[in-house]
């Protein structure tokens, strides 16, 4: 563990609770992608059924839970409790792509041919692209609330966070994982338009709107 | 093969 990785994980914490706490205090989850909740708890669910079969630390277990669990909860409260309130008619990006595409990338180029790492391969693809559905969203209604976009900005650093984290692994342990490089970059560079746009509207106190 | 052991990251 390393401080980028650790305040990382802490960032991809606060953004569910940046999250839950939007939709609890505006009693809405518009604006919200079901589509990009729904993918991160099957991103969650496939890549951490290693729960079952490999022990790292309490933090690594506990974490795990805590995000199926989370993300589990977030589409429920979207599905069922706040369904009302849901933006159905700007939440179109076509989600069932990014999972084939996942699929189809798992397959191709799994981290060995275990079935847990085809779903570990898969997992990672995925999750690179599973913001989309919630960028799209937000181009399309042209803004998004402030709490909406700290979250999306929230998850984005938590990424950025990673790549410094794989630098400073690479030189203090050797490590290399090129799966989740590859996927981890494209995931951060989805956010960069993103970032800007955030980091001169709504840090400067301006509503989060698109140009 | 196993879970490659180097998946400690979340």
């Amino acid at each position: 563990m390393n401080i980028f990785r650790l305040v990382a994980d802490l960032l991809h914490l606060a953004s569910i609770f940046i999250l839950l706490l939007k939709i609890q205090q505006t009693k809405s989850c518009a604006g919200v992608s079901l589509k990009t909740q729904a993918l991160y708890f099957v991103v969650f669910v496939t890549r951490y059924l290693d729960l079952f079969t490999h022990f790292y630390s309490v933090y690594n277990s506990l974490m795990k839970l805590f995000f199926i669990a989370s993300s589990a909860y977030i589409v429920y409260l979207m599905w069922k409790p706040y369904r009302p309130t849901y933006s159905a008619s700007t939440d179109t990006f076509r989600a069932e792509f990014l999972i084939v595409g996942a699929a189809l990338l798992g397959l191709a180029f799994p981290d060995s041919w275990h079935i847990l790492d085809i779903l570990w391969s898969f997992s990672i693809y995925l999750e690179a692209v599973a913001i989309l559905p919630q960028l799209f969203q937000m181009t399309r209604t042209g803004e998004a609330e402030t709490i909406t976009s700290h979250y999306v900005f929230a998850l984005g650093a938590y990424r950025a966070l990673y790549l410094m984290n794989w630098i400073y692994r690479y030189y203090t342990e050797g490590y290399m994982d090129v799966i989740a490089w590859v996927a981890g970059a494209v995931q951060t560079i989805l956010y960069a338009d993103f970032f800007y746009i955030y980091l001169t509207r709504v840090m400067r106190g301006r509503l989060f709107s698109l140009p | 093969s196993t879970v490659s052991p180097t998946h400690d990251e979340l």
